[in-house]
């Protein structure tokens, strides 16, 4: 059987809501080390590689590792269901059609279950090359969500370019043009407020802001988003959720004619 | 013009 348990079913939560406008199924692969989803848009522009680790959860079993096929809006919907402060358990037999969420309010006086029926999902792994990458940026994640979110009321691409000056964001649209310039700034004190750029070489690359928009949606996950660019390759825009794991959005880049 | 690339022309599958 499967069983997890997080005592910050907010996480959970938050989770869900990052994934289910850009995914609307995908297989939650369960194993002895952790959960695992790989899933494309339905345009396949676009790749979301979920890790959540074993230790990460107050519990963890996994007798045989599972495909769970996940419809995410239904997901959500019994996700609403819990409280903030809930506590949720996952829940499967080996090869059950249904995945049980459990709900315990923190002081344990509301407990509900519901069940969600899982589905058949054909799913193509994709393999994902570890490599270097031309620029890493460390940033918070709030300046990540205002620069898509600004420019995407400009235009419909931008192009991100990574200099030893900072990394520069650049959009054009019916309305004219917008720049947006962040320098390496290690000032502030906490770590999450600094940008830090780690250059290897000058990059820049074309994406389109829809996406990348909607892969702010995991704002609320992590104070510092990373991203990493490296020449005719995807953007990768990572959240790290505390000591749970971390959600990894990939994109492919607008390549010239 | 830019065309969109489809990320499974940067990852193979496995």
């Amino acid at each position: 059987m499967f069983e997890a348990r997080i005592t910050q079913g907010a996480v959970l939560k938050k989770l869900v809501e990052a994934l289910k406008e850009l995914v609307t199924e995908g297989n939650f692969d369960v194993s002895s080390t952790g959960l695992q989803l790989q899933a494309m848009d339905s345009s396949h522009v676009c790749l979301v590689s979920l890790a959540l680790r074993e230790d990460g959860f107050e519990h963890f079993r996994c007798d045989r590792n599972m495909a769970m096929g996940i419809h995410f809006q239904n997901l959500s919907k019994i996700l609403k269901c819990a409280g903030n402060e809930d506590t949720i358990t996952l829940k499967a037999e080996d090869n059950a059609d249904q995945l049980t969420l459990m709900f315990e309010s923190s002081n344990q006086d509301r407990i509900s279950d519901f069940d969600l029926k899982l589905m058949s999902i054909e799913s193509e792994h994709l393999g994902i090359p570890d490599q270097e990458y031309s620029a890493e940026i460390k940033m918070p994640s709030s300046e990540y969500q205002r620069i898509v979110r600004d420019l995407t009321s400009i235009g419909d691409t931008v192009l991100i370019s990574a200099t030893k000056e900072g990394i520069k964001f650049s959009t054009s649209g019916d309305v004219g043009t917008a720049n947006v310039t962040l320098r390496h700034n290690t000032t502030p004190e906490k770590p999450e407020e600094q940008t830090i750029i780690d250059l290897k070489e000058p990059v820049a690359l074309t994406f389109a802001l829809r996406y990348l928009n909607n892969f702010a949606k995991a704002t609320p996950l992590a104070p510092v988003v990373k991203l990493s660019l490296t020449k005719d390759l995807p953007i990768v825009v990572e959240y790290q959720i505390g000591e749970l794991g971390a959600v990894k959005f990939y994109l492919a880049p607008k390549i010239d004619d | 013009g830019a065309t969109q690339a489809k990320i499974s022309s940067f990852f193979g599958g496995k």
